[in-house]
């Protein structure tokens, strides 16, 4: 393993963290797209099905126990613990949109036709844009709150390491993923706009607000 | 190579 991808794993680690504890110690989910977080948890549990098949190494499975036990956590709090503070009138992105292509597509698009291949590259595509319908509803209210802000950018940060990860792997080991690449590539320009956003407004103090 | 069996990665 070598450091961008370590250090992408920790920060999509500490994006997950940084928005139960906002969740938990404000015990309140607004301005949380709830869809999103069934995406996620969507995307981990078909992916890491594999954890029944294939050992891979302790920090291997360690981990993706920890993201789908995370993932399931946030949707029960935003769809039934801390559900009143749900905002679900923002929350309006249609995620057919988002299911459909992305299923349609890794059955014709994958690297081998078996139910675990295609589930896993599903998964890749679905992450790629799981996180529209939190940047819709940014978008939509206009603003979002600081703490979210550094949620979404320690999770653009992730892919955007992967990227480089995978250029390291090509590079020394030969091994590249094209599903994985593309996908990863899609998922990093999605965060673009949203990064400028961050460095320009967040970290000069200034909640994250879109002009009108 | 294109691996596609063993996904080191998460």
């Amino acid at each position: 393993m070598n450091i961008f991808r370590f250090l992408g794993d920790l920060s999509h680690l500490i994006a997950i963290v940084i928005l139960l504890l906002k969740i938990w110690k404000s015990r309140s989910c607004a301005g949380i797209s709830g869809k999103s977080q069934a995406l996620f948890a969507v995307v981990f549990t078909t992916r890491y099905l594999d954890l029944f098949t294939n050992f891979i190494s302790f920090y291997n499975t360690g981990m993706k126990v920890v993201y789908i036990a995370c993932s399931y956590a946030m949707v029960w709090m935003i769809y039934s613990k801390f559900k009143a503070t749900y905002d679900g009138n923002h929350d309006t992105f249609r995620v057919e949109f988002l299911v459909a292509p992305t299923a349609i597509l890794a059955f014709l698009v994958n690297h081998d036709f078996t139910p675990l291949e295609i589930l896993w590259t599903f998964s890749i595509y679905l992450e790629s844009v799981a996180i529209l319908p939190q940047l819709f509803m940014v978008s939509k209210t206009g603003e979002a709150e600081t703490i979210t802000s550094h949620y979404l950018f320690a999770l653009g940060v992730y892919r955007t390491l992967y990227l480089f990860n995978w250029i390291w792997r090509y590079q020394f080991e030969g091994f590249f993923d094209l599903i994985a690449i593309v996908a990863g590539l899609v998922q990093t320009i999605l965060y673009c706009d949203f990064f400028y956003l961050y460095i320009t407004k967040v970290l000069k103090g200034k909640k994250l607000s879109l002009p009108a | 190579g294109d691996e596609s069996t063993l996904k080191d990665e998460l």
